[in-house]
């Protein structure tokens, strides 16, 4: 069985929004080492990869490997009955068909319950290589989201250069073009809003806005995103979770110009 | 114009 505690439903409810645009149904595979989701898009273009370590919640008890199958507009639907502030619980028996959810206002005079169908979802699991990437640049989740909604005015594509210098976003359509170039920052006086560059080789990429949209949505859970890169593979967009794990979105980049 | 690619092939199928 599992049994998963968050002090804050508002976590769960950031998560969700961070998928639900990508991903219509999937397994949440839980075990005793937390909770992990990977589910490609429909189109075959973007995966998101989570993990909820067991650590993050208190208590965390799983037992056996439980593939929870998990339609998101529905979760969706019953978390929106749960307020910011309460204190969630997840609860699912090995053999049951349903995930009992838990809402617990912080002085515990309301409690609300609520089950969720699960479904039974196969799904292939993928092996994601542990690559080394030639370009990893650390910088302000909330920079990179406005830089991806203003570009989304010009074009619907953004072309990423990497260099020593900084990283530069730009776009290029039928009103024009624009661009945001960000320089690598030593000595700024606040950490969250530094831009740090890892280079081995300079990269130059173009790739959908729409999907980067996609992953912005999981601006709130982060004030950092890692953007890894290569020529011609996949991007990694990362967002750290304090303390709990992560959410990595990967997307193939458009290829000829 | 460029076209998209996909993920097929970058990750392997366990």
């Amino acid at each position: 069985m599992l049994e998963a505690r968050l002090p804050q439903a508002k976590l769960l409810k950031s998560l969700l929004e961070a998928i639900k645009e990508l991903v219509v149904e999937c397994n949440f595979d839980c075990n005793d080492s937390g909770i992990a989701v990977q589910a490609m898009d429909s189109s075959h273009v973007a995966l998101v990869a989570l993990l909820l370590r067991a650590d993050g919640f208190d208590p965390y008890r799983c037992d056996r490997n439980l593939p929870l199958g998990i339609n998101l507009t529905s979760l969706n639907k019953i978390l929106k009955c749960a307020g910011n502030e309460d204190i969630l619980t997840i609860k699912a028996s090995d053999d049951g068909d349903v995930l009992n959810l838990v809402f617990e206002s912080k002085d515990s005079d309301r409690i609300s319950e609520y089950e969720l169908k699960l479904m039974d979802i196969d799904s292939e699991h993928l092996g994601i290589p542990d690559t080394q990437y030639d370009a990893v640049v650390s910088m302000s989740s909330g920079e990179f989201q406005r830089i991806c909604r203003d570009l989304s005015q010009i074009s619907d594509s953004i072309v990423i250069d990497v260099t020593k210098e900084g990283i530069k976003f730009s776009a290029s359509g039928e009103v024009g073009n624009g661009s945001v170039t960000l320089k690598q920052s030593g000595s700024v006086d606040r950490e969250d809003e530094a831009t740090t560059i890892e280079l081995q080789q300079a990269v130059s990429l173009t790739f959908s806005l729409k999907y980067f949209q996609y992953f912005t949505k999981a601006t709130p859970l982060s004030s950092r995103v890692v953007l890894s890169m290569s020529n011609d593979v996949p991007i990694l967009v990362e967002y750290k979770l304090d303390n709990l794990g992560y959410v990595r979105y990967y997307l193939a980049p458009k290829i000829g110009d | 114009t460029a076209t998209q690619g996909r993920l097929d092939g970058f990750f392997t199928v366990l």
